[in-house]
């Protein structure tokens, strides 16, 4: 093939009564949305990187890249898509934060960018671009990385920008024997800790 | 766990993967996705390489690299074969659970999980996207 684009939202232990039809339908639609994006990348001649960045950064939740072109009014409907475990609708640490993370590689120049422990990034896939591009490092993290992507133009929120209440959810579910929540969480969530536990923990769908 | 594979009209190769971790990560836990090699990888003459799953399995096994390197290393060793050995063999035996996304130089994809599911797509040049979550 002259181009291709692959791509994944998550793989683990899906119960397939866990999806019905309405919501499979979402994710059927977002994961297209990601394709097409990616697609039209491709073919007017993009590049490879700026292809795998735009689908990812349709599945962590924010569109913007492509303008005015065919896709734009689809991409209205998945604004903070907020299903895949990325960006907006992270799932939460054990002390109820969301700690994202990304990379990308260059398989011309085998340069990459890495970054992690991110909590105000809204796009992380742009600052991963970004730490290849413009640095001498690989992997940057934490608030290091975080002034990078504010310095870089990338956008900045809140970290309650990445709560979902269905994350939030799955983070109280977790069995119930294990260290409490600290005291970073929100209060009105203390008095129901989640847990962790390295036999029980089910380490889906968070990928 | 998302990410993206592609190769251009170039014929250049690229991978891309972003996460929020697990659920009920310890808080400072750093997991496979931004690790390159691991969770990432792309090298223009053989794959690009995108993972999802249990990371710290992705991280012992070098998982995104390996796949590469047998394609690198072996005679003849086709993506998919690579792929398939490396999340069915390879992570399966040692107990990991996950799967990777894959793209090679002609443009060829793999898509293997050894879970029930894995949300996955592709799109070639007829601009058609197939999209699947079960087997």
């Amino acid at each position: 093939s002259r181009f291709a684009l692959v791509l994944h939202g998550g793989a683990g232990v899906i119960p397939p009564d866990s999806l019905p039809p309405p919501t499979r339908e979402k994710y059927v639609a977002a994961l297209k949305e990601a394709l097409l994006a990616g697609y039209t990348v491709l073919n007017e001649g993009g590049t490879s990187l700026d292809a795998t960045e735009v689908a990812v950064r349709v599945m962590e939740g924010m569109y913007d890249a492509l303008g005015e072109s065919r896709w734009r009014w689809l991409m209205m409907f998945f604004l903070d898509c907020p299903l895949f475990n990325a960006g907006k609708g992270a799932v939460f640490s054990r002390d109820g934060k969301n700690m994202c993370e990304a990379s990308i590689m260059d398989g011309r120049t085998m340069k990459a960018g890495a970054t992690t422990l991110l909590t105000t990034v809204k796009n992380p896939i742009s600052l991963a671009r970004v730490i290849k591009d413009t640095t001498p490092h690989v992997f940057i993290a934490a608030p290091e990385a975080e002034k990078l992507a504010a310095e870089s133009g990338l956008e900045i929120v809140d970290p309650s920008y990445f709560f979902t209440e269905h994350r939030w959810k799955q983070h109280l579910e977790q069995p119930a024997d294990s260290p409490a929540i600290s005291e970073s969480a929100p209060v009105h969530y203390k008095d129901q800790p989640p847990s962790y536990s390295e036999k029980d923990a089910d380490p889906y769908p968070q990928g | 766990t998302v990410g993206a594979c592609a190769l251009d009209t170039h014929g250049d190769l690229a991978a891309a993967t972003s996460t929020g971790g697990k659920t009920n990560k310890w808080t400072y836990r750093i997991g496979d996705t931004p690790l390159i090699s691991c969770g990432t990888y792309a090298e223009n003459s053989y794959a690009a390489v995108s993972g999802t799953g249990n990371g710290e399995f992705f991280i012992r096994y070098a998982v995104a690299y390996d796949i590469v390197a047998q394609m690198k290393y072996g005679a003849n060793v086709s993506l998919a074969k690579a792929a398939d050995k490396t999340i069915h063999e390879t992570m399966k035996n040692a107990g990991g659970e996950g799967g990777v996304v894959a793209v090679d130089a002609h443009g060829r994809v793999a898509l293997p999980f050894n879970t029930t599911g894995m949300y996955r797509g592709f799109i070639k040049e007829d601009g058609v996207p197939h999209v699947a979550i079960f087997h």
